[in-house]
């Protein structure tokens, strides 16, 4: 429990001393373990370089605290087809959500504007796509934006938690998950967040819900100020990790930006816990850029801890995890993320090992429990498909059952370990059954996979039901996900470049050092033998070699027509020499003769040289085993040519690309690829409309989402922090025309009459009698907007 | 059709043979093509805008035929999900 000192930081966002998440876990704070963000902060780490977007209703761009790191390359309008991510503005309200969640990820910090987001550094965007029919069609395409260029989605939505719905992400959106798993950020997996399943009504479990049931999402729950369950909380196997959000009413809440430019704390929920964790992870990212996605959730697992975090199901597997149906593996902890991140060892390739499903079918008698089993061995026989240690395991079922909210399942380990896959829901009166639907469970975390496991169904009515329609266990197939190695073990040198030279294998060993001279012999010679003759059958019997001779006395003499590889061939004295320490194949003894290098060692093209880490500008390729030159926006590139930890002057590095840094009055254009002027009214803009301003140019002042030459009616112009320009304040309502600093109105609008430099409505009443005025003006009340229609101009007027 | 659910006029489709070979398909039917879907390979979007934009069965007509189309790998009709926010 690192005790930071919140002195050291202090930012002058109006809510920061309202964020007590952040500031949580020292010695006044009320809540007593904190998630050590601050700590994270302390040692450097703000997100830097990592890009986030929030699949949800949109992202208000131009929001004070969101516009210095909004990222127009991380956003899109899937609603709306096209690249521009602001909410639909309405009088309901009905788009507030995907600003709330991403000022949580990526508020500016020390802008004089609202909060600080977790990653206060990092780029931050939007993929609008709630705001209208949502199909699986819509969340593919979500789910598959620009997938080499965004690191991290964060989600907060799912289906209805009505505890009737079983539902999850549809075929394209699964192909979808596996495609960015695979190939996003180049590789090393794409990294999905999501809010377990609540939706402010209970009588749910979250199982129901496809997406936080997938081994490819990263599923949060939230815990309250003071370690409680929250009232809308769902329990889930699935679920890896809490984050704190609100609670009871008398418990604080969380507070984040909010549409039309302002500030709320009424962002509730796990809502609030996906994109504080997507935030966190960014600060991983940032500490190490090459974690997998995988990595990222062994981390999560790691250093995740269950504090004072009250639940009674709190159990230790038998690897010796706390884990628990509400919380996972407990409170997140950014500070041991990052620490853990900066020397972390990628763990080994997953393996799946998918048992053969069992297919007896098996009646569920009501009030009793039935129980199948399954024995493993883990798929040891399969090299490829062997778990010896366990990361998911999912349960797929097909079971029929006349009143599906009846039953409950778990699931037992080889080790003893009970996880609660479904719990009874009493509003389920579906008929349906489960329909190889598959349930996740997180909770054999490390254990070991092989021995048998138990499926227990029970089956409690609710209500009355027909006693000759039985439920039936159709079929229920064990998939288990893990490693075949010890994942704490280090496997892999991938992060360390501290690999020695290799051992040569036994027959490269060569000791350097003249041949000796050659014995007589009369039988045949070998066919390499040369005209000297042999003493033997064998090419070590030659006495001379037709082509070369290689080796040494120690090691054995012997002729060969092509030289073994580290050696060379020098043609005139036809003997195979050694290259140069390192190098596979050369054409002479020197450092700079090598054509090839062994295993570990690249090629250095600019010198022919066998080195262990390449130059500048260049990436080592494992295949060709040579230094290659990164693209040329890149100055500093990991395993190909366009995965960039630097860039060239002129570039920015987003994720692992570069892209054009426009200067000022220019935005970068996507499909262009290349930077194209702004309006002539903005300094900086995100495209080349003139609402699409993030500064306003010389001359101009903000007004609303413009930039103007002057203030309009109604507006008077002021300066505002952190912006170059002045921005157009509103004047106080039914004002025409007001002067700085905004109080003092000169012209009202039609039905309003100036008094004492306020507005008040043309009415004049008729019980403004003395004692009624004498009210009124004792207690200025004409000085409250709200009161001002109390006879203020009658009063007023009559001094 | 599946009760309770709403059909849009939108479907996924899965074509190999590029672009230009899905809009060729597309037109044959009276769809457009919307693009391939995020970076799911052969995979289209088509909207068609005579259909009915939300019904509560899946409507047929001369577009019903691209299901039938030995081209045509596989078609989904877009069906509404509901989703609520967390």
């Amino acid at each position: 429990n690192a005790q930071s000192d919140p002195s050291v930081i202090h930012f002058n966002d109006p809510k920061w001393s309202n964020m007590w998440y952040i500031q949580c876990g020292d010695k006044s704070s009320r809540c007593r373990s904190g998630m050590n963000i601050l700590a994270a902060w302390q040692r450097g780490y703000t997100g830097k370089n990592v890009v986030v977007t929030i699949l949800d209703d949109g992202i208000e761009k131009n929001h004070p605290d969101l516009a210095q790191n909004y990222d127009h390359l991380a956003s899109y309008d899937v609603n709306g087809n096209d690249h521009d991510p602001t909410p639909r503005y309405d009088s309901r309200n009905e788009n507030i959500h995907g600003t709330r969640c991403a000022g949580e990820v990526a508020a500016a910090a020390n802008n004089s504007h609202c909060i600080v987001g977790i990653a206060y550094n990092a780029h931050i965007g939007g993929i609008r796509m709630l705001d209208g029919d949502v199909t699986d069609l819509v969340e593919a395409k979500s789910l598959g934006v620009r997938p080499d260029y965004i690191d991290i989605y964060s989600a907060s939505w799912g289906p209805k938690d009505d505890g009737k719905t079983v539902d999850g992400p549809g075929l394209l959106t699964k192909q979808a998950f596996e495609q960015g798993i695979k190939k996003g950020r180049k590789g090393l997996g794409s990294i999905f967040v999501w809010a377990s399943g609540n939706g402010g009504r209970q009588g749910d479990h979250c199982s129901c819900d496809g997406y936080t049931s997938s081994i490819y999402t990263i599923s949060i729950s939230s815990t309250t100020e003071n370690g409680n369950k929250p009232w809308y909380l769902e329990i889930c196997s699935s679920t890896l990790a809490t984050t704190y959000s609100s609670g009871e009413f008398n418990e604080r809440k969380i507070v984040t930006t909010d549409l039309r430019h302002r500030c709320t704390d009424g962002h509730t929920g796990t809502s609030v816990s996906a994109p504080i964790v997507a935030g966190i992870i960014a600060l991983a990212l940032e500490a190490n850029l090459l974690l997998t996605w995988r990595d990222v959730q062994h981390l999560l697992v790691k250093t995740s801890r269950p504090v004072h975090l009250k639940a009674d199901d709190w159990k230790t597997n038998a690897a010796g995890l706390r884990v628990s149906h509400l919380y996972g593996f407990g409170l997140v902890d950014a500070e041991a993320m990052v620490l853990e991140a900066t020397k972390w060892r990628t763990v080994p390739p997953q393996h799946t090992c998918s048992q053969m499903p069992e297919r007896r079918s098996r009646y569920i008698h009501a009030g009793e429990r039935l129980n199948s089993s399954i024995t493993t061995s883990g798929c040891s026989e399969e090299p490829e498909q062997h778990v010896g240690y366990l990361e998911h395991v999912v349960v797929k079922v097909l079971i029929v059952h006349p009143r599906r909210g009846d039953l409950e399942i778990n699931l037992i380990s080889p080790s003893g370990t009970r996880s609660q896959l479904l719990n009874k829901r009493l509003f389920d009166s579906s008929n349906e059954g489960f329909r190889n639907w598959e349930f996740m469970t997180v909770h054999f975390w490390g254990e070991r996979a092989e021995g048998t496991w138990t499926l227990e169904i029970g089956d409690s009515p609710s209500k009355q039901r027909n006693p000759e329609v039985l439920g039936n266990l159709k079929e229920w197939t064990l998939i288990l996900y893990g490693t075949s190695q010890n994942p704490n073990q280090p496997y892999s040198a991938q992060h360390s470049r501290s690999r020695m030279l290799e051992i040569p294998a036994p027959e490269e060993i060569l000791v350097e050092s003249e041949l000796e001279e050659e014995d007589e012999y009369n039988s045949p010679c070998h066919s390499e033998c040369g005209d000297q003759g042999c003493d033997g059958p064998d090419t070590d019997h030659c006495l001379n070699c037709v082509h070369f001779s290689s080796g040494s006395l120690k090691s054995g003499r012997t002729c060969v027509s092509h030289c073994p590889l580290g050696h060379y061939e020098d043609i005139a004295s036809r003997r195979c020499r050694r290259c140069y320490k390192g190098c596979e194949g050369c054409v002479g003894r020197s450092a700079g003769n090598c054509l090839s290098c062994r295993r570990g060692l690249y090629l250095n093209t600019l010198n022919s040289s066998c080195i262990d880490t390449c130059p500048p500008d260049y990436f080592a390729d494992e295949n060709q085993r040579q230094c290659l030159r990164c693209h040329d926006t890149c100055m500093r590139c990991l395993w190909s040519a366009d995965r960039c930890t630097a860039c060239s002057r002129g570039y920015s590095l987003a994720g692992m690309t570069c892209v054009p840094e426009c200067t000022n009055g220019t935005f970068f254009h996507l499909e262009e690829m290349t930077c194209s002027p702004c309006h002539s009214s903005c300094r900086t803009c995100t495209g080349p409309g003139k609402e699409e301003c993030i500064q306003c140019a010389e001359g101009y002042l903000q007004q609303e989402w413009r930039c103007v030459p002057t203030c309009s009616p109604g507006y008077y112009s002021g300066e505002a922090a952190g912006v170059p320009h002045n921005m157009c304040y509103r004047c106080e309502e039914n004002c025409l025309s007001c002067s700085d600093p905004g109080t003092t109105c000169t012209r009202c609008k039609e039905g309003y009459s100036l008094v004492s430099r306020t507005c008040i409505v043309n009415a004049s009443c008729n019980n403004a009698d003395e004692v009624f005025c004498e009210m009124v003006k004792s207690n200025r009340l004409c000085g409250k907007r709200l009161y001002r229609q109390f006879c203020c101009r009658t009063c007023l007027m009559n001094g | 059709v599946v009760s309770g659910h709403v059909y849009t006029n939108h479907w996924a489709v899965r074509i190999t043979g590029g672009q230009e070979q899905a809009d060729r398909i597309a037109a044959k039917y009276g769809y457009i093509n919307f693009g391939q879907i995020g970076s799911l390979e052969d995979h289209y979007h088509f909207h068609h805008s005579r259909v009915v934009r939300r019904a509560a069965y899946s409507l047929k007509g001369p577009h019903s035929f691209i299901h039938m189309d030995p081209e045509v790998d596989w078609a989904q009709q877009q069906v509404v999900k509901p989703r609520v926010k967390r």
